[in-house]
């Protein structure tokens, strides 16, 4: 606590949660595994297309403060494309169905699912 | 991120983690916390994967990621990532995917296959500890037996450490943030220290999914990088998930 300019004594009471550290809970959803791996997710992602598609731009637009090109960016989005084809299945077959459920770029939907890996540099 | 797994004195296990994500990608002034963070809250939700209509495990993630870095197989195990930073980082690995050596396992695909494919603690631990990667990384997992918990501290193509819950020693809880263990944090990122100390304080007569929330509620384990804190328990099933925010004064990290 002294170290540490915003520590704080140990909580006791948080649980259940409540009050300005609560955000809410998460909605829950089944993903049928016996579905084709492109229908799995849809339900799911339609229902959260817009926010989906929200961190999505903010991802290209976090690449253009990076990048400084739209050219590059677009080209960058094609060759990801092609990369989600290479993944192993089903999650490339997964991936797409996303993609195609949202309207959205598949290189984009590519992109948010191999984050990590670019990042943890 | 923080995760921790720890054995009660009844030999009942518990997992718990903060999801921390956004550093560095866009500070919202005027909401005072990080534009990632803030983006990612609405996406996350709780996940129950089933086939012939009975839960083979679930998981706390992001809408549209098909990997995992949270999630549960009842009754069997419990597994959480965190994010592990080295100069030889997944971007070497996806620089060799794309020259096509493509022997390594996307880190989210593996953890998502190991909940969905193994069918014990240990078969989950070899899997984690011994595939290759494409990207360094922390591995929590927890079992459904006295004993069965552990960190596994990956490279791209080794495990460099696996640190196991050893009750008859005094290791009743493992807790891991951003760091090897063997190593001290950043200084001005320890979340190390602060959750060890509210552990103790607790104490293992005292743990329970309850106590490990006020654990994971306290600053700066709660950050402003935080986006969710899940909580899981092996032998019931349980998983419980809950979006998080941390109001001023908070460590942005």
């Amino acid at each position: 606590v002294a170290k540490d300019p915003f520590g704080e004594e140990c909580k006791t009471l948080a649980y259940p949660p409540s009050g300005p550290t609560y955000k809410g809970k998460v909605p829950t959803y089944i993903i049928n595994l016996d579905l084709p791996p492109s229908e799995r997710w849809v339900q799911l992602t339609r229902d959260k297309a817009a926010e989906v598609k929200d961190v999505l731009k903010l991802m290209k637009d976090i690449l253009t403060t990076f990048l400084h090109s739209g050219k590059f960016i677009a080209s960058l989005e094609s060759k990801l494309a092609w990369l989600g084809s290479t993944l192993p299945y089903p999650f490339n077959e997964e991936i797409k169905g996303i993609a195609s459920a949202i309207d959205a770029p598949l290189g984009d939907i590519v992109l948010f699912n191999i984050f990590y890996e670019v990042f943890t540099v | 991120c923080t995760s921790i797994v720890a054995e009660d004195t009844t030999g009942k296990l518990y997992h718990a983690r903060n999801l921390d994500f956004g550093l560095f990608l866009g500070w919202d002034v005027n909401a005072s916390s990080w534009r990632t963070t803030q983006k990612l809250k609405p996406l996350m939700v709780s996940l129950d994967f089933q086939r012939n209509n009975k839960t083979v495990f679930r998981s706390a993630n992001f809408a549209g990621y098909v990997g995992m870095v949270s999630g549960i197989r009842p009754g069997i195990f419990t597994l959480t990532m965190n994010e592990r930073f080295s100069l030889d980082g997944g971007y070497i690995g996806v620089f060799e995917w794309l020259l096509g050596q493509r022997n390594g396992w996307w880190m989210s695909f593996l953890t998502r296959s190991v909940l969905e494919n193994s069918t014990s603690y240990e078969d989950a631990k070899d899997r984690l500890a011994h595939s290759k990667l494409l990207a360094p990384a922390y591995f929590i997992l927890g079992g459904n037996k006295s004993g069965e918990g552990c960190v596994i501290t990956r490279s791209r193509v080794a495990a460099l450490d696996i640190w196991d819950l050893d009750t008859k020693n005094g290791v009743w809880y493992v807790v891991e943030t951003n760091y090897d263990r063997w190593k001290p944090p950043l200084v001005l990122d320890d979340r190390r220290s602060p959750a060890r100390n509210c552990l103790n304080q607790t104490r293992q007569e005292n743990i329970s999914l309850p106590a490990l929330y006020n654990i994971l509620s306290t600053k700066p384990i709660l950050n402003k990088l935080t986006v969710s804190t899940t909580l899981l328990q092996v032998s019931e099933g349980h998983m419980e998930t809950y979006l998080r925010e941390c109001p001023d004064p908070c460590s942005p990290w």
